[in-house]
């Protein structure tokens, strides 16, 4: 059955990057992949599909009744891709866009009229709640993963998350440490997930190569096919993909937190 | 009449460490200021403080009609502080603290009883909506600063809550760089502020000093009074409060808000 996965963090920690490049790595494996962008920014499939999408939310302001070919569009290897959008700010809640993808996708029989193997879920993690949270609520994603990395305020972002997952009763099957050379950083997110009841399932190096693929709007994995960042992200889509982790997950309290980072 | 300045800026840019020391140079000068954190962080009053305030949704909890007492501190050098909070993640809007507080400091008062030289809200920026418009769009700030560093990601936010102030019709009187030593940084932001029509009101650089008061629970401004540091937070203050300019705001698309990047 398809493997249903929702990616949470701090805003700007990497989950686009991660979530692109790990899609990548399934279908290049065979794996039928849909990858769904739920971040105001809607610019997680832009590497998957060499530019930037339209978004369901602007779509639908065009077109009242928008067909799949609208708003669905097929990139690397066939990776079906789409974007929810976000309001303009300042006018409603920012999640708007999810919801709103979410009921036309539903409508649309994407959810069960399509085998796939994987769907991927981009999501804002900066605040959860509004449409941030369907995911996590609604019968969207099975299991959760939180793109961290060793820093104060990812870790910090990533404990808020686990908070939302808990409350909402969701799985958080792991942490993709994203790591930016800080010193001792995989401790410090080993120690934490450990602390949270979690693990983490799969750690990035911070690389050039990665960026300077996102330049020419491709995945690492496209561009780089045999290089060490490429086959990290293989490394990490297997082991989600062979992840069976169930979280009893408790999150820390603000206090628990601070004198945890204090340590380090 | 009092000065009532909201400031924004993409979460972990240096909001709250901006406000109190802001904030301590104002009272060095012999001004009486209240700051109100309307972060669900809730951390923008620890180093003027030394600890952190219970908020003001917590404490409605246990207490139904608080009085002031309950959620107004005094700080360093008398500035009154007090902080909104935020619900658990994953229950109802994050922003509710903010609406809640504001509410409550109305009712009692605080904004007509009081002669405040200057009232600084520290409001989180990762999205423009619900509680975090509040400070934009009802009679509780003249004047927005956003904080930002010469990175894609914090330039991105203040492109974004720009859109927010203009929306709702707010005053976008400034943008204070707070510098990550980025090749260029200055330069980029001074261009990103005219280019949306506003301008750099201060510059702010990166400093251990600044980082290790902190860890004290204190402002720099408090703790190395005579540094070059706590200099450069007096001077943005003076800036902050003789500024008289008023924007023609108008962000960036996305579009252009891509290739004004692409040309650094
Ligand atoms: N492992 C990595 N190495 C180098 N750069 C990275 C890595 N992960 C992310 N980045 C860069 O960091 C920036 C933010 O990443 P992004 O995936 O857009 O974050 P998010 O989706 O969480 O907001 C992008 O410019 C991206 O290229
Ligand atoms: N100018 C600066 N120099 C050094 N550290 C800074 C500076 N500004 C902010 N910081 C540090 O960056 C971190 C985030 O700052 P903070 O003010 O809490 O961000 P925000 O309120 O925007 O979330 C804090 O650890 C703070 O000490
Ligand atoms: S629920 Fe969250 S995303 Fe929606 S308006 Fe409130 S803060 Fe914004
Ligand atoms: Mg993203
Ligand atoms: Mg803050």
């Amino acid at each position: 059955r398809t493997k249903r996965i929702a990616i949470y963090g701090k805003g700007g920690i990497g989950k686009s990057t991660t979530v692109a490049n790990v899609a990548a790595s399934f279908v290049n494996e065979g794996k039928s992949v849909m990858v769904i962008g739920c971040d105001p920014k809607a610019d997680t499939t832009r590497t998957l599909c060499g530019k930037r999408l339209p978004t369901i939310l602007n779509t639908i302001k065009n077109k009242k009744n928008p067909e799949l070919s609208d708003i669905i569009f097929m990139g690397y290897e066939n990776v079906l891709c789409t974007e929810s959008g976000g309001p303009e700010p300042g006018v409603g809640c920012a999640g708007r866009g999810v919801i709103v993808a979410m009921k036309l996708l539903d409508k649309l029989g994407v959810f069960t009229e399509n085998d796939f193997d994987v769907i991927i879920y981009d999501v804002l993690g900066d605040v959860v709640c509004g449409g941030f949270a369907v995911p996590l609520k609604e019968d969207f994603a099975d299991e959760v993963y939180i793109v961290s990395s060793g820093e104060y305020m990812s870790l910090y972002a990533a404990n808020n998350i686990s908070k939302g997952i808990k409350k909402l009763k969701g799985n958080l099957s792991g942490i993709i440490c994203n790591c930016k050379w800080i010193n001792n950083e995989k401790t410090i997110v080993n120690s934490f997930a450990k602390k949270i009841g979690t693990e983490v399932i799969g750690i990035i190096n911070r690389s050039e190569l990665i960026q300077s693929s996102e330049l020419e709007a491709k995945t690492v994995v496209e561009k780089y096919p045999d290089s060490q960042e490429s086959n990290n992200y293989s490394k990490v889509a297997k082991s989600i993909w062979n992840n069976e982790f169930v979280s009893s997950l408790n999150p820390m309290n603000d206090e628990e937190f601070e004198s945890f980072f204090k340590d380090y």
